[in-house]
């Protein structure tokens, strides 16, 4: 059965709304854009940059709609004290990359 | 063993 996607929809729309927010470019937002975003969480810099390494999944400093919403969605586990795991767990990886 | 992220995409690191 399709694995379902650990991102709710209706937080889908909630990070989708933010990514439009900070104006991508060919639909994807630089890092030095998604930086200063996950910076405001207040979670130390070494939690932020395994985020990254975590969303973005094509390793391209880039983060499309889908890999920002991974990114957001680990920075909201943080914040709730989920540690943030060392590889990017099955039902995280968007439908669109698997 | 978790990849130690390159700083050339990853701009936390």
């Amino acid at each position: 059965a399709e694995l379902a996607w650990a991102v709710k929809s209706e937080d889908k729309a909630k990070y989708d709304a933010i990514f439009d927010s900070l104006s991508p470019v060919d639909g994807f937002l630089s890092g030095d854009k998604v930086k200063p975003v996950l910076l405001n969480s207040k979670l130390p810099v070494e939690i932020l940059g395994r985020v990254w390494e975590l969303s973005d999944i094509d390793h391209d400093g880039k983060l499309d709609r889908d890999e920002f919403a991974v990114a957001m969605f680990l920075v909201y586990c943080a914040l709730e004290k989920e540690p943030v795991p060392m590889s990017l767990p099955p039902a995280l990886v968007p439908p669109s990359k698997r | 063993q978790f990849p130690t992220g390159s700083s050339s995409t990853n701009p936390f690191l």
